[in-house]
């Protein structure tokens, strides 16, 4: 992987630069300094790369013992979607941080900086095997609980912003067609008259009964 | 309800703003304005809950709703997609219509994949509905895995006319949306022969109907597939082909071409064809991000309006939402929908940037484009259905009840795993590009 590094440099693109960039080999995410998207970003690229450069090298080595390229991708294939995943949420994570970091109205953007530590601490919390797995010391338990009590805060903060962040998504009824997601919020009143508008209640009395239930009933 | 009111009243920003950041201002409006006609309109709303409705009588509203949606089309005074697509879903809700593969992709491939020639003839007869077209492409014995298609296409240069045929079982075509009872055209991909050598997976456009009867042509056998997961107000068919003969000109020629006198010319880019795939996928992604927002939408409203219990004794029953658990059931799937919204924006942008690169034979953005789009599908798709999951969930005994509309939801955004590619199969695509990287 060190000499695919060297060799590759120059056709790293958009999406797979960080693939060559050197990285702290300790997260700096800890309890006594603010915690910036960045560090947090860091740690999602240090999982795609360790993920993808280690199942590479499983495959070099696996080709080195005489597997063919496909029979040795096809041994290392549920790692192989491992590493995509974590590049792919790398993405997700990257462009929501991008995101935020351009909004310019202030209120919106404290909000959703709020999201956006709550989505980054949550899919960390929710990658720690992974992290802790690496067995590089890049991450420990500690930093993994601090990631849930950010977590837990976050979802603090979110709360009176609750159906604000929904509302804004800006979702009609008709197109929800949701009794219980309405946006006047009656929704028990509603779903007595949705209810009564199933076809089992256009009579009182349903051919089921007349036809079976009853005479067997009454036999 | 007063319990709703006095949530809006905490926000501490304007939700506006934050709207406009999702939709720009413009569509936002334009938004607004669309709800409006469509409020305004009967016509174009349902006779009764289509919950309520039978397979046929879904299909039946939905094809007369989408006649009144064409109709009133001209209101809404805009040909942007996200504008058409917004007036669609409120007028059609999530579970399919007549039109769904047309405008998603017979339309798009005809603008992407025709030579000059061909668009003239195809693409003014479809966008005015003259024709109905879909994709045909997944087999009952293959997917994802286009490679191994097995209907072929084979070039019969003394009457400059393509064969195309189901040779097996397994090559019928299953799944397609809009195959068995509506579209009387389709893009069909199957394995181009030319004098013998096999050239791979192209497209070609098939009449599968009479333009009048609307009965099937000579050779075709064509049906709907049967009740689904999900989406089942849309006709997904079958299709066999026994020896069906086309005009050469009848194969998507932008990029590959087959000559008069049988002669193939090969495309710049092997995944030039991909272009359709990539466009959809990342249309599934902001679509995907609109399911959990929908979802988060009905489990968060909902949580505020159900009490149930007290965390203090004596205090009065809470809403759930006040409840760790029910935030940790909502609240990282609200963050989730925003997080996938900002990304099927981003990959949209990149995804224009790949079309101009092309007009200028530039296709460097292509292969990462589709790793990265095949990435987001799988990655998405999945935490999407999810999400969903644990909204309805969270929504006690009533998110079991189609009135939440989060069965029907989950029904349809779960689809997106397994259609346009496979989710594995499309993680082992992007995998295969960052080896490569």
């Amino acid at each position: 992987a060190k000499m695919a590094i060297a060799m590759n440099m120059q056709s790293a693109s958009v999406t797979t630069k960080y693939l060559f960039r050197d990285r702290p080999t300790k997260s700096s995410i800890n309890q006594y300094s603010a915690l910036d998207h960045s560090v947090l970003i860091e740690a999602f690229e240090h999982i795609a790369c360790r993920l993808i450069f280690t199942v590479y090298n499983r495959i070099e080595n696996l080709k080195k013992c005489g597997r063919t390229r496909e029979e040795a991708c096809n041994e290392c294939s549920v790692d192989l979607c491992k590493a995509s995943r974590a590049h792919t949420r790398l993405f997700i994570a990257q462009t929501l941080s991008n995101t935020i970091a351009e909004i310019t109205d202030r209120n919106v953007a404290a909000v959703m900086n709020d999201v956006a530590t709550l989505y980054l601490a949550h899919e960390l919390v929710e990658c720690a095997a992974g992290l802790l797995e690496l067995s590089d010391d890049y991450f420990s338990g500690q930093q993994v609980a601090y990631l849930r009590s950010v977590v837990y805060k976050a979802m603090n903060t979110i709360r009176p912003n609750a159906v604000p962040l929904v509302d804004a998504f800006d979702i009609n009824d008709r197109e929800m067609n949701s009794v219980l997601g309405r946006r006047d919020g009656n929704v028990y009143e509603n779903l007595l008259q949705w209810a009564q508008l199933s076809p089992l209640n256009k009579t009182d009395v349903i051919t089921a009964y007349i036809k079976h239930l009853g005479p067997y009933m009454k036999q | 309800n007063p319990d709703l009111s006095q949530e809006r009243r905490k926000a501490t920003f304007r939700v506006d703003s934050l709207s406009e950041l999702l939709y720009g201002v413009e569509h936002l409006k334009s938004r607004r304005m669309i709800a409006k006609l469509v409020d305004t309109t009967p016509e174009l709303h349902d006779t009764f809950p289509t919950t309520f409705m039978s397979r046929e009588e879904k299909v039946e509203n939905a094809a007369r709703k989408i006649v009144a949606l064409m109709k009133y089309l001209p209101s809404i005074n805009s040909f942007k997609f996200e504008d058409i697509f917004y007036y669609q879903s409120l007028v059609m809700h999530v579970d399919g219509h007549p039109l769904s593969l047309h405008g998603v992709m017979f339309v798009p491939l005809l603008m992407q994949q025709t030579d000059e020639e061909q668009r003239q003839k195809w693409l003014p007869r479809a966008i005015k509905g003259e024709i109905i077209g879909t994709y045909a492409q997944t087999e009952l014995g293959h997917g994802t895995n286009v490679r191994q298609l097995e209907t072929t296409a084979t070039y019969d240069a003394d009457n400059e006319q393509f064969i195309v045929n189901s040779p097996t079982v397994t090559s019928t075509k299953w799944w397609p949306g809009n195959l068995g009872k509506v579209s009387n055209y389709a893009i069909v991909v199957a394995q181009l022969y030319v004098k013998g050598n096999c050239y791979g997976p192209h497209q070609f456009i098939v009449q599968l109907r009479d333009e009048n009867t609307h009965l099937p042509l000579p050779g075709i056998t064509i049906g709907d597939i049967g009740p689904k997961f999900g989406i089942n107000t849309n006709d997904n068919g079958f299709l066999r082909l026994n020896n069906v003969r086309i005009p050469r000109k009848q194969m998507l020629m932008r990029y590959s071409k087959v000559t008069q006198n049988g002669q193939y010319i090969r495309p710049i880019h092997e995944k030039l064809g991909y272009g359709g795939m990539v466009f959809v996928r990342s249309v599934m992604v902001s679509q995907q991000a609109l399911f959990l927002a929908i979802a988060c939408t009905v489990g968060i409203r909902y949580s505020c309006v159900r009490r149930q219990g007290e965390i203090t004794p004596g205090s009065g029953e809470v809403k759930v939402l006040e409840y760790q658990t029910q935030q940790y059931r909502l609240f990282p799937q609200l963050a989730r929908a925003y997080a996938c919204w900002f990304a099927g924006k981003r990959i949209m942008t990149l995804y224009a940037e790949l079309l101009d690169g092309l007009n200028e034979n530039k296709t460097d953005l292509l292969p990462q484009l589709h790793a990265l789009s095949s990435g987001l599908k799988a990655v998405v798709t999945h935490q999407v259905a999810l999400g969903i999951e644990q909204c309805r969930m969270a929504c006690g005994g009533h998110g079991y009840s189609n009135a939440s509309a989060l069965p029907e939801l989950y029904g349809t955004a779960v689809g997106g795993c397994t259609y346009e590619g496979d989710n594995i199969v499309l993680l082992l695509q992007t995998a295969r590009f960052l080896m490569k990287m």
